[in-house]
């Protein structure tokens, strides 16, 4: 069963098309291991990406050195599926 | 095995062999209006279930309803099982379900991508393509809405295997779309397809593959909005209505871009709640009063079939 411990979901907002074509950039670094919930397409919408633990470094330099503004939606996936978890469980009981 | 709903508990996420015996048990209660029929298996040899609401007659007109396409998205495989119990349980007694069933059918595909449901429960739950596997590759699956013939490997969806939107090596190349698009095209007399999603509360109509207005754009953004109001008026979701396109992304290769250019006007797709904070991990108490209020979009759209036939 593949964990996600420390795995964090981050919300970016784009400011400009410039900002998105580096988000789409980002999409294509597949060593990332990124996984996008919504894709970068405009700046009206925002872009959610799941990255792994081992990726948030290097994924909050790229945004901070594009001066692209983000903040974090689930601080740790891991942690909303062990309550998904506990809570499957009792409803079996 | 009891055959009977009353005890099953629509508020809990279920495995695939909970939600097919609930699927047998409703056949089961209601078998003069309910019937399971097998449109095909998936990739690793899954049955595909689908519920057909029925009062009797040849050749009717048919409203296709499909969720969990995206395997991960759990909230939609239960939306659709309480829909079920909901028309199935309130055929006779609620005038607008009575009178939609005494005009049309109603076919609900529970789980669109089982193998995707059953790798989420016991492997990866972020997973969210189907399970196929291609020779010479490491990485499995294809994302099963990329890989309809709807400006299929265009912007919006990969050529990397590994992706999470990879389109696949054709259209129709997965099974389960394949056992979906010939099932369509075979009955002949779909007026409305409707498919569940989850995440970030939207109700979109075409196109995602191409940022232009479909020819029925001003009567799909009509109901579109009147389906989103109704939707908003249980427990003020607010959901935003648009194509695709402008809504979400531009994305190839999805179902009701080819639903909608084989001539099924009433294409409309959902994106469930997900409170801003969980997307598809959405807290299973939550289930019941999101299948709640998106019943009451499902029911918008369906009356405007019902009495708009074409």
């Amino acid at each position: 069963m593949e964990t996600f411990s420390g795995d964090q979901v981050l919300r970016i907002r784009a400011s400009s098309d410039d900002q998105i074509d580096k988000l789409q950039l980002l999409e294509t670094l597949e060593h990332l291991q990124l996984d996008f919930w919504l894709h970068p397409s405009n700046p009206a919408l925002p872009v959610d990406i799941r990255v792994p633990f081992g990726s948030l470094q290097a994924v909050r330099a790229f945004l901070g050195y594009h001066d692209i503004k983000y903040s974090i939606l689930i601080e740790d996936v891991q942690g909303i599926l062990n309550e998904e978890k506990q809570e499957m469980i009792s409803n079996q009981r | 095995r009891e055959r009977s709903n009353s005890n099953f508990n629509y508020g809990a996420y279920h495995s695939l062999e909970s939600i097919y015996t609930a699927m047998d048990d409703l056949a089961a209660e209601y078998h003069g209006l309910v019937s399971k029929l097998q449109i095909g298996e998936s990739y690793e040899k899954r049955p595909l279930y689908v519920l057909k609401f029925s009062t009797g007659g040849p050749d009717r007109p048919a409203i296709w309803l499909d969720a969990g396409i995206h395997a991960r998205e759990w909230v939609t495989q239960a939306t659709a099982l309480w829909t079920a119990q909901k028309i199935a349980s309130e055929y006779g007694t609620d005038p607008s379900i009575t009178s939609l069933l005494d005009t049309m059918d109603i076919f609900l595909l529970v789980v669109t991508n089982p193998d995707g449901y059953v790798y989420s429960h016991t492997k990866n739950r972020m997973w969210r393509k189907t399970r196929s596997k291609a020779a010479g590759s490491f990485c499995v699956g294809v994302d099963p809405n990329r890989n309809w013939d709807a400006g299929f490997g265009g912007p919006g969806s990969s050529d990397q295997r590994c992706s999470d939107s990879y389109r696949g090596p054709h259209a129709n190349s997965e099974v389960e779309v394949k056992s979906i698009v010939d099932f369509i095209k075979n009955h002949g007399n779909i007026k409305a397809f409707l498919t569940i999603h989850s995440y970030s509360q939207l109700l979109m109509y075409p196109y995602g593959y191409k940022c232009t207005e479909p020819a029925d754009y001003r009567e799909l953004d009509t109901v579109g909005k009147a389906a989103a109001n109704a939707l908003t008026s249980l427990h003020g979701t607010s959901f935003k209505v648009g194509t695709i396109c402008s809504t979400i992304y531009q994305a190839s290769g999805g179902s009701i871009d080819w639903s909608y250019d084989f001539g099924i006007k009433y294409s409309f797709a959902f994106e469930l709640r997900d409170t801003g904070r969980y997307g598809f991990l959405l807290p299973a108490d939550q289930i019941i009063p999101t299948a709640e209020e998106t019943w009451l979009g499902l029911k918008s759209i369906m009356e405007h079939v019902r009495d708009h036939p074409y």
